[in-house]
């Protein structure tokens, strides 16, 4: 399975249905 | 000795599976950067923009076997989503003193952001309000229990 390790994620979901999602930093194989 | 070389056989295998994993994942859409670091370790760098008119779940790669998602985005009825990060807490955890390390590097923060109507979220701190945006942050650690879950409403169509 993967794990979030360091990171920063933003998601901003609008009202008129756009969104975009990031994630920025480690994913850690566990 | 033996035993040593057939580990290190194993550790190599590993470390050889984990760099196809970063190919792999640096050519799917979203992804601007995918380091391996070595370890179990991968850096990161994605960002993804749409329209919300079906879910969405991230990360998912059938091929590298990531399946597990850190966030998932459920369409619930005509105008809403609710937005769920199982990976950014640890809801199981509660009151069964877990043991293992799966999220003892846990260390970041999920931040929402929205101009549609917050019905629900479960952080402590709650929603701060700039203008017609309101912002949810968590912060993840080994320590977090609840992971993050929202409920945005979407203006309705007309």
């Amino acid at each position: 399975a993967f794990s979030p390790g360091k990171f920063a994620s933003t998601l901003t979901i609008l009202a008129d249905r756009s969104f975009t999602f990031s994630y920025q930093g480690e994913v850690i194989a566990v | 000795a033996a035993e040593a070389e057939d580990d290190a056989e194993e550790a190599a295998k590993k470390e050889a599976k984990f760099k196809a994993i970063a190919e792999a994942l640096t050519k799917e859409a979203g992804y601007r950067s995918v380091t391996y670091k070595g370890d179990g370790v991968f850096v990161v760098d994605y960002q993804i923009s749409g329209k919300l008119t079906h879910g969405f779940l991230w990360p998912y790669n059938l091929d590298a076997e990531v399946i597990f998602p850190f966030v998932v985005l459920e369409l619930r009825g005509a105008d809403a989503v609710r937005v769920k990060a199982p990976a950014f807490g640890d809801n199981d955890s509660l009151g069964k003193g877990k043991s293992d390390t799966t999220n003892a590097k846990l260390d970041g923060t999920f931040t929402l952001v929205t101009d549609g109507e917050l019905v629900s979220q479960n952080n402590e701190d709650g929603a701060k309000t700039e203008g017609n945006r309101r912002t949810v942050t968590w912060k993840a650690s080994p320590l977090s229990k609840d992971a993050p879950m929202a409920v945005v409403k979407f203006t309705p169509k007309p």
